[in-house]
């Protein structure tokens, strides 16, 4: 455990917790994608499966079990709770496009071939692309609450954080997953145009809109 | 065992 994994899981737990809290207290799930909440359902559920077949550290266990319970939250809430606040018009992004290539890309580039291990590879190169759906309803709507860009900072740096984890970790330890690696800089660099206008606008106390 | 290791990230 270095610093940089430590704030980087963090700061996915604040991103997960923001997003709960958001919907919780307005009671409404405006502006969020159900699809890319779907998919990080999906992801927890596939990685997350090892749970079940290895024990790494209660700290490893217990924020794995935190993630699966607020994915799975996220979705009750914007599918049924308050499912009539749900934008579904605008959350249009066909995920499909997203979950086959990905699938297959799994099955054919993998550290093993085994169905816990592919399983684990799908979660990673889904993972990469889930939030997706949520960009695209964005860039439709054309705007977002200052909320759900405090969300999505929080989520792109969690795996920003974790590029230097690695880099860190093939220093000092010679370890290094080229898998992760290698999906964990697209998941980065999706984030990018959003890094920017965040900066450009949230940090100066205007609301995110995008020019028509 | 190597590929345990390998997956102790979140």
């Amino acid at each position: 455990m270095n610093i940089f994994r430590l704030t980087g899981d963090l700061s996915h737990l604040a991103a997960i917790i923001i997003l709960l809290l958001k919907i919780w207290k307005s009671r409404s799930c405006a502006g969020i994608s159900g699809k890319s909440q779907i998919l990080f359902a999906i992801v927890f559920t596939a990685r997350y499966l090892d749970l079940l077949t290895s024990f790494i550290s209660v700290y490893n266990t217990s924020m794995k079990v935190i993630y699966i319970g607020c994915a799975y939250a996220t979705v009750y809430l914007i599918y049924a709770k308050f499912r009539a606040t749900y934008d579904g018009n605008h959350d249009s992004f066909r995920v499909e496009f997203l979950v086959v290539p990905v699938g297959g890309l799994a099955v054919l580039i993998n550290h093993t071939f085994s169905p816990l291990e592919i399983l684990w590879t799908f979660s990673i190169y889904l993972e990469s692309v889930a939030i997706l759906p949520q960009l695209f309803m964005i860039s439709k709507t054309g705007e977002a609450e200052t909320i759900t860009t405090h969300y999505l900072f929080c989520l792109g740096m969690y795996r920003t954080l974790y590029l230097f984890n690695w880099v860190w970790r093939f220093y000092f330890e010679g370890f290094f997953d080229m898998i992760a690696i290698v999906a964990g800089l697209v998941q980065t660099v999706l984030y990018c145009d959003f890094f920017y206008l965040y900066v450009t606008k949230v940090l100066k106390g205007k609301k995110l809109s995008l020019p028509a | 065992w190597r590929r345990r290791s390998l997956h102790d990230e979140l």
